[in-house]
């Protein structure tokens, strides 16, 4: 799969951007945690887009978000279940 | 736009294009 570029993503829709940085960022994540990835992945899907592409080029910065994105949905989890 | 983990929460789950119909 060729590498996404900012110039891909600006030719095309808004909705359809986040779809194309979803696909690429959502195996990423699935390797780290592959029952929560999807709800992972569209909570980060609401950070800026260059950004996003940034975390797919830096896996230490996709991994920092991915991690803080664990952390809120578990302690939200704990809240919900008190 | 900056990450606002709080509010994210609340974000809908993707749902790759592999796992749709």
């Amino acid at each position: 799969q060729e590498p996404l570029t900012s110039g891909m993503l600006t030719a095309a829709p808004p909705q359809e951007q986040k779809q194309m940085l979803g696909e690429r960022l959502f195996p990423l994540i699935q390797r780290m945690h592959p029952d929560m990835a999807g709800k992972i992945t569209g909570m980060l899907l609401e950070i800026d887009n260059s950004e996003l592409l940034h975390m797919l080029e830096s896996h230490e910065s996709l991994r920092a978000k991915v991690d803080e994105a664990l952390a809120v949905l578990q302690a939200h989890q704990a809240k919900e279940a008190a | 736009e900056v990450f606002v983990p709080g509010q994210n929460v609340h974000a809908p789950a993707f749902v790759p294009s592999f796992m749709k119909d």
